[in-house]
């Protein structure tokens, strides 16, 4: 009610235009980031390349499409909700690889989720995506693990082993929803992986991080149903 | 429902468009631009009240007469949201990973009377 000297529906003092806009721009930002559960916006220490993020996502719809079409293949955790409970706000996480050398032949790599997601979602679905730049023809034996820390020590202790005959060059999917169950208990969830490829192969990975064909973990997460007290 | 435009004070949605770039946002913020945070505004006299979520009927026309009966007690309604839909959202997070959500019910698309 810019015109009138009083807002017609409160019947208070009209805002001026600029008064009433940044209330307005306060109120979007303090709305989105309450929805998004987020004390503040986030600052992006090292975003990865477009090309990894291009590529992620496009293995991510086709995923999707398979998944359609092939309802049985991916075999993880509670069937996905393609129609959400009512109101209840689903997740999509894609996570790029952050790499530790162990040996010639073998790495480490660690998936980080913030805990705004981890602490108030359950997982329906997650998905490891690796790509295999086979060096020679023949089927190559690739070792994947999933790590968890040792309660007991510093060390890390394996949860899972995977072996993989990797025949040409490509991408691979491996399920972790279970490693990644386990994690969103924890204070700082980090899936760990260790790939382990043959001596004659070299690096397990692109040589550099903002390859398009860097490791990612897509999860799927829907937010926890709140607490409900029924009265009968 | 009513889009504001014109000179009437009555119940409309006031369109309004945050753009991320502007209050900063557009570095953490990957799609969409902006948000369109509308909201309702206006007056909601007696005789519009339930409008323009009733439709022509029996039932309309008996309130009507209710209300016009009870004028003497003449109470407002209230300009409400009447159709929202969810603000889809593809972010960083403090870890750089990449969330895609929508957030339900945050865009008003029209308004009406209680």
């Amino acid at each position: 009610a810019a015109k009138s000297a009083w807002c017609p529906a409160c019947g208070v003092a009209a805002l001026t235009p600029g008064t009433q806009r940044d209330a307005l721009l306060a109120l979007a930002k303090q709305s989105i980031l309450a929805k998004l559960r987020l004390p503040a916006r986030p600052n992006i220490p090292h975003p990865p390349s477009r090309g990894a993020l291009l590529t992620a996502l496009r293995r991510m719809r086709a995923q999707r499409s398979d998944a359609a079409a092939f309802p049985g293949m991916l075999r993880d955790g509670p069937a996905p909700a393609r129609s959400p409970a009512v109101g209840l706000q689903e997740y999509e996480i894609l996570s790029f690889a952050e790499s530790e050398s162990s040996t010639s032949h073998s790495v480490h790599l660690h998936f980080r989720f913030s805990q705004e997601v981890a602490g108030n979602t359950e997982i329906l679905r997650a998905t490891l995506y690796l790509f295999w730049a086979s060096p020679s023809p023949g089927a190559q034996p690739i070792t994947v693990r999933l790590l968890q820390p040792d309660p007991a020590g510093p060390n890390m202790t394996v949860t899972s082993e995977t072996r993989l005959e990797v025949q040409r060059s490509g991408w691979t999917t491996l399920d972790v929803g279970p490693a990644v169950r386990s994690l969103f208990g924890q204070e700082i969830p980090r899936l760990t992986v260790e790939l382990e490829v043959p001596e004659d192969w070299g690096s397990p990975l692109p040589s550099h991080h903002s390859d398009s064909h860097w490791p990612f973990v897509v999860t799927q997460a829907r937010a926890r149903t709140p607490h409900r007290v029924h009265r009968r | 429902g009513v889009d504001c435009g014109g000179d009437s004070p009555m119940c409309c949605r006031q369109e309004f468009f945050v753009d991320f770039k502007e209050i900063g946002w557009e570095d953490w913020i990957i799609q969409p631009e902006g948000y369109h945070m509308n909201y309702c505004s206006g007056l909601c006299p007696l005789h519009m009240a339930g409008i323009p979520g009733l439709a022509a009927s029996f039932h309309t026309a008996v309130l009507n007469r209710i209300k016009a009966a009870s004028a003497a007690a003449a109470v407002d309604s209230c300009c409400v949201p009447t159709q929202r839909r969810p603000l889809s959202l593809l972010y960083y997070d403090r870890d750089s990973n990449i969330v895609k959500t929508d957030i339900p019910d945050m865009i008003v698309d029209s308004c009406g009377c209680t």
